[in-house]
């Protein structure tokens, strides 16, 4: 009389939607907003030309529901464009997606831009509509998702010819939303947007008709990250099980050199002797025990060459600093440190810590006394639960401020940005990291020399003052 | 160029696995347990027989890797046992399971148990053993989970006879772990789940041979939850659409009737009549127009029954107290206050908040001076992210405790206990509850309550000892 049954995974974030950021009419609009402009973003990025997205809300009109909101969602990219036998299960599939590869992105999950999708779905029964080109013809699709299967329903599918060969991506949903609510933080959020990604042209209009206008402050992309094979400090038996039933190689020594970065014909041999496997076994005749005995040598071998971290890309402190003086009006009268960290690993995984400190009349006036914190992940901003991430703990339990003569009524903004091929977010909903323990070292570390550049601004200007006393 | 893939459930969380609680060995032993525990318990509830629970961890031997603990988990129970073609998928499958239906369970997400399973795979490349039986045969499974296809790999299965009619379910894993990084709160966990389910009797050895009972107080269950029909103010487009493509009913009347709980003919009658919905209309003919309208007026009409309770299972006073006396030793020098308020809903949800509030010698002794928070979710004790939780942020910022006499010196104990038919998780770590504005009320609200029945105690106290001293 127990009755069990399976359900898909479109009807699985459907039933926990808040898991995914949906908790409620405001934060959806906040979470819909976010992975629509973080998709368009990585589309751009990919596409290697300076981002130009258009986003805007508008409010549905509805006189007889006074409690509750309705918008129209539209934004428009000038990136990849997806192609169309992608369209459907891009938007309206769960778990699909281009960016489970090991590559720097802000998307990871495969799953934002259909949860979007599916909140507006759920809460109006209206379709979406997306548009997109690669370059040729012009695909224009209104689907709705099968929840219960976890893929599209095609209403309609329009082709039209491109002769201008636009490129790139347009979408339109209709959700239920508050903007009123969450209004102050989406402008916030687009604003730290284009603070770390000062070479895109942002323009919103919101739903009051105002628009708001983020000018590139450069042409300047930053490096594009490279997709790389997995570093053998991040195999578990399933890596290794996998790379093993899809190889071509016909032994284990060519078989190391050619899946792992960083692995050449002395690392090889040398790992495989401390495993106990012969250089000369085939890959595919090995033994459950040898599986296992090749990954805890993977843990042992102290051999291995850093993480290639040429799949990472970090803003840069020149960008860095182009955009958060620009985002935060600073003039001749502020200071900023800005810092870059070596690329460090965490449980295999390559990351780089950036971090900028700043002070001055203009972040006293703007900012007021005391410590503020603006934290990124891949160049996503992270506006909630700042306690409880990692940026937070660093700053505020591993930093003696008074050591850099900050005091509490000192002004003082620190930006923290950290990029990855897998941010440490603790759910799906990518408010916050976790505090692994290498990315919490390394976030320490990142403010305390920004901070050392500040306390040298600190005692220049103490002692000018004291010079000019006399 | 860009490539798209889909992955399977199973490897999302193979790949995102600390979003399920597995971001570390010490962390995943605690989750192992706590997930397969948990299955055990809502088996035995289920079965409505008092729990028996036998847990054994045992460290496997491991000469040559003295980093990294390998163990072996054991677990029995005398629940309902899992029937033979569902096994399989219980256990080796994400998103499958008994517990999708509107009713209050410590599982919900149907991800637990094969997550145990899963990161016990990965790590040691060992197999899972489930022997189960529901009366009959005992069935007698080795298992793997292909991870790419999120099914079972059975390598072996055996049938045996059952003479003595046994009924329940036996599952035994290998995975690393860190037991002695996370003893105390494994310990800690167990002592917790006894207190408030004090008509289980669970037995646990831990690594070093070290026996730990926690035997029951009493026999007496907590009555049967009953599954219930959706309540109309839990109602969205997609339910609704799926209620209208299952249904059987030839009108709007009758499929109001038929499908929500607490609809009589005059409710839907009027209900219908709001929403502008003729009630002889066919349910499987509604417009998308029509299908709108009728969810929105679930949220205009005032008058639908108050949400049915017999969904829920709170503990209730009695078992409440003896759980918390038993477990903190609380003697007749201890006072201690249980409130249950009246059933409430959140988003459609129906939930009660349980809370107690104990202060004395013992307590004092035990817990010294302030405040010590323990906190419940369907019965299941959350140990982790306290601050971020919607109990804490009652306790410590919406209730003025000098107005209950209570100061900081003051030795208290708060147990809340909220259960549900959605807990408002955060995640599927299960780590915390969010601050829905309903719950956040009711469990201030609950902490008053029996913080009044403390201040009275301490002015008794007050009285006797200003007596005494005349
Ligand atoms: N504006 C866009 N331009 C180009 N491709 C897009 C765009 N939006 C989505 N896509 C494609 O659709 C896929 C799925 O998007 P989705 O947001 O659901 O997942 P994701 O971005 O891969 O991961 P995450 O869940 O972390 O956002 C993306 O991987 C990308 O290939
Ligand atoms: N010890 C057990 N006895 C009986 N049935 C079990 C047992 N363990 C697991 N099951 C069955 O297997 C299903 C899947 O378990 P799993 O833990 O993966 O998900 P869940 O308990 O439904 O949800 P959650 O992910 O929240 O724990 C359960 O719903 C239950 O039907
Ligand atoms: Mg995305
Ligand atoms: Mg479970």
């Amino acid at each position: 009389q127990t009755e069990y049954q399976s359900i898909s995974p479109a009807d699985f974030f459907y039933r926990n939607r808040e898991i995914a950021g949906f908790s409620n009419p405001s934060r959806a609009t906040y979470t819909a907003v976010r992975e629509l402009l973080e998709n368009s973003m990585d589309a751009c990025e990919a596409q290697r030309v300076p981002p130009e997205v258009y986003l805007r809300i508008t409010e549905i009109e509805d006189k007889r529901d006074t409690e509750t909101k309705f918008y129209k969602l539209r934004i428009e990219d000038n990136g990849t464009g997806v192609p169309e036998e992608h369209i459907p299960k891009a938007f309206a599939t769960v778990f699909y997606g281009s960016k489970y590869i090991l590559k720097q992105a802000r998307g990871t999950f495969g799953l934002g831009g259909t949860m979007a999708v599916l909140y507006g779905q759920i809460t109006t029964h209206k379709p979406v509509q997306v548009i997109s080109s690669t370059g040729g013809e012009i695909h224009d699709f209104t689907m709705m998702i099968d929840i219960q299967n976890n893929r599209a329903s095609i209403l309609k599918h329009n082709i039209r010819q491109n002769p201008s060969g636009w490129r790139g991506t347009a979408l339109e949903l209709q959700m239920e939303g508050d903007y009123s609510r969450i209004m102050y933080r989406l402008i916030e959020y687009l604003k730290q947007t284009a603070m770390v990604n000062p070479y895109a042209d942002l323009t919103y209009v919101d739903p009051r008709g105002r628009l708001y206008k983020f000018e590139r402050g450069t042409e300047k992309l930053p490096p594009l990250p490279q997709s790389v094979k997995p570093h053998p400090h991040g195999v578990d038996v399933e890596t290794f099980r996998r790379l093993i039933a899809e190889t071509k190689t016909r032994n284990m020594k060519q078989f190391m050199m050619e899946h792992f970065q960083g692995v050449g014909p002395t690392t090889a041999y040398k790992f495989l002797d401390l495993a106990g496997i012969s250089t000369k076994a085939k890959p595919k005749t090995l033994s459950p025990e040898d599986l296992v005995k090749a990954v805890r040598a993977t843990r042992e071998y102290t051999g291995f060459k850093r993480p290639d971290a040429s799949c990472l890309s970090p803003i840069g402190e020149e960008l860095l600093e182009t955009g958060i003086k620009k985002e935060l009006n600073l003039t001749e009268e502020d200071y900023i440190k800005v810092v870059t960290r070596k690329p460090s690993t965490y449980l295999g995984f390559p990351f780089i810590v950036e971090a900028a400190v700043a002070t001055g009349r203009t972040v006293r006036k703007t900012h007021g006394a005391g410590i503020t914190i603006y934290r990124f992940a891949n160049r996503i901003p992270l506006l909630f639960d700042e306690s409880s991430g990692v940026i937070w703990k660093a700053a505020n339990r591993n930093i003696n401020w008074k050591t850099y003569n900050v005091e509490s009524d000192t002004s003082l903004v620190i930006a923290v940005h950290v990029c990855s091929t897998k941010i440490p977010y603790k759910s799906v909903g990518k408010e916050y990291m976790a505090d692994q323990p290498a990315v919490e070292r390394e976030v320490t570390n990142a403010i305390r020399e920004a901070a050392r550049g500040v306390r040298r601004y600190f005692n220049r200007r103490f002692r000018i003052a004291r010079e000019s006393r006399r």
